[in-house]
């Protein structure tokens, strides 16, 4: 699975998010990813998120809308993808990562899984990594 | 304020063949959305241009490069969401077109709905120009080696009424 976040200077925020599923699935398997409030979701009162991980489960949990929602309620965007993906992989054992901005600007990355490749830019940094409690920056090359 | 262009790559136990691969095409990925922020473009345009690079990228689950369902094809889903007026559009069950993020975004720019999937979701890309490839052609050595492994080592799910649970080998989403 492959997904974006984005907000602009004025606090517009999107989400997308596109996968080949999981591997070995029954011909017609649906995940997680097509489903609104699951896979991707957005909105201006709160932030955006893109999820990523074992479908089924993101399904269940709802993801990407329980961040959202967390974040209505104030909390940061990092502690609300952190506080969701946790209560998902304890209460379903199985693990996920998600990727959020908030309508302030604020970004949140978390994954239970072994590894989960991100990368954002803000101004002139590039961050990025893939190993837990990696992050690295370098500078945007300029045009 | 200053915009954000964040992307995400998938999670699961990647091996650390991918890693680079991997960190390579999401770096790639974000500064193409933020150049897209930055020459005017707007959210939608951001997040739609990272996810497309990233679906023309075989290091990675999404469009060439897809993981195979038990009969060895390619199907996707998508899905896109936009925060000002929550419209969003999405699809599943989709074979042989490179970008099921742009049909995503056709879906919610041009139908009254959120979701359309598989026979529905091809008539609509065709309708749309969308080119249709040709079968096969998003299946990489890559995700053909992984299902033969998973067949070999994961059981299998077609089984009605009594699912195994096997050890997914290699990436989850």
């Amino acid at each position: 699975t492959v997904g974006a976040v984005a907000v602009d200077g004025l606090g517009n925020v999107a989400a997308a998010t596109s996968t080949g599923g999981i591997n070995g699935k029954m011909p017609g398997r649906v995940s997680d990813t097509s489903q609104i409030g699951s896979g991707s979701y957005a909105d201006n009162n709160s932030g955006a998120v893109s999820t990523t991980g074992h479908g089924e489960t993101i399904l269940k949990f709802c993801l990407a809308h329980s961040i959202c929602k967390d974040m209505e309620n104030g909390k940061s965007a990092r502690l609300a993808t952190k506080e969701s993906v946790e209560k998902m992989t304890r209460r379903l054992n199985n693990t996920a990562g998600a990727i959020t901005v908030s309508k302030i600007g604020e970004v949140g990355i978390s994954f239970s899984s072994k590894r989960m490749a991100w990368a954002y830019v803000k101004g002139s940094e590039l961050h990025f990594g893939i190993e837990q409690g990696q992050h690295e920056v370098e500078c945007v090359e300029d045009e | 304020m200053d915009p954000v262009v964040l992307v995400h790559g998938g999670a699961g136990d990647i091996t650390d063949d991918r890693v680079s691969g991997k960190i390579k095409g999401v770096k790639l990925a974000a500064v193409e959305g933020y150049k897209a922020l930055k020459n005017g473009g707007s959210v939608l345009d951001a997040v739609e241009s990272a996810v497309r690079l990233m679906e023309d990228d075989e290091y990675f689950n999404a469009g060439y490069g897809s993981v195979l369902n038990l009969n060895g094809d390619v199907e996707m889903d998508a899905s896109i969401m936009l925060g000002s007026d929550l419209n969003a559009g999405a699809i599943s069950i989709t074979k042989d077109i490179s970008h099921p993020i742009s049909l995503a975004r056709l879906v919610m720019e041009k139908t009254p709905h959120v979701i359309l999937s598989a026979e529905g979701a091809q008539k609509f890309a065709e309708s749309k120009g969308i080119p249709i490839l040709e079968p096969g052609a998003l299946v990489t050595d890559f995700a053909k080696k992984a299902l033969e492994d998973y067949k070999q080592h994961g059981g299998q799910l077609t089984e009605i009424g009594g699912i195994i649970k096997p050890k997914n080998a290699g990436e989850v989403g």
